[in-house]
């Protein structure tokens, strides 16, 4: 199985390739949801639009419940994204324990949330963009990408 | 550890696996 602390920190390499707003460099950056849904809005504007934008809180020093309240509703937009945009039903993987992103900043919950913003980078309209910018990486990184990508294909 | 592709050949391999996923057909609206 993957070494997970390892491929949080390639994901975190992949997901500064996105312009953000927000600090992106570690763990508890992302443990609030923002930077991935302005990662999300990049890939698929139309779905991850401003309606579905502000319904996330985006402030400094959230507390960890709303934290967790943004994460679920990222959590749960990528999994509507999977099946009404993609026709892509994720099965057998497991979903990252928002709580303990939002609580706690667990990487290895972390890279299950960021892997699945991989997977709709990969599979969008634009795949092909996000695809090139893969290849422009450093091959270690690439091959957890690649580790990645196979595990959730196995899934679908 | 030894469980990991041989040396030099994961270029390639890498190529090969995001080259299939390029062609890869995927979207219910598409």
């Amino acid at each position: 199985s993957m070494d997970r602390s390892h491929l949080c920190q390639s994901l975190i390499k992949w997901l500064n390739t996105f312009n953000v707003t927000v600090k992106n460099q570690t763990v508890e950056d992302f443990s609030d949801g923002i930077a991935v849904a302005q990662v999300l809005r990049q890939i698929a504007p139309d779905y991850f639009n401003e309606a579905w934008f502000k319904k996330l809180k985006v402030e400094d020093d959230l507390n960890w419940r709303l934290k967790v309240s943004n994460l679920k509703k990222v959590l749960n937009g990528i999994l509507e994204y999977n099946m009404e945009v993609l026709g892509i039903q994720i099965q057998g993987f497991q979903m990252p324990d928002v709580n303990l992103i939002g609580e706690h900043y667990d990487s290895v919950e972390t890279s299950r949330l960021l892997q699945l913003v991989l997977g709709c980078a990969v599979n969008c309209a634009e795949k092909e963009s996000h695809i090139h910018n893969i290849l422009k990486m450093e091959e270690s990184v690439q091959q957890m990408i690649m580790n990645a990508i196979q595990e959730l294909m196995s899934k679908e | 550890d030894g469980k990991g592709a041989p040396p030099g050949n994961s270029e390639g391999m890498l190529a090969n696996f995001f080259n299939s996923l390029l062609s890869k057909k995927t979207g219910a609206a598409a």
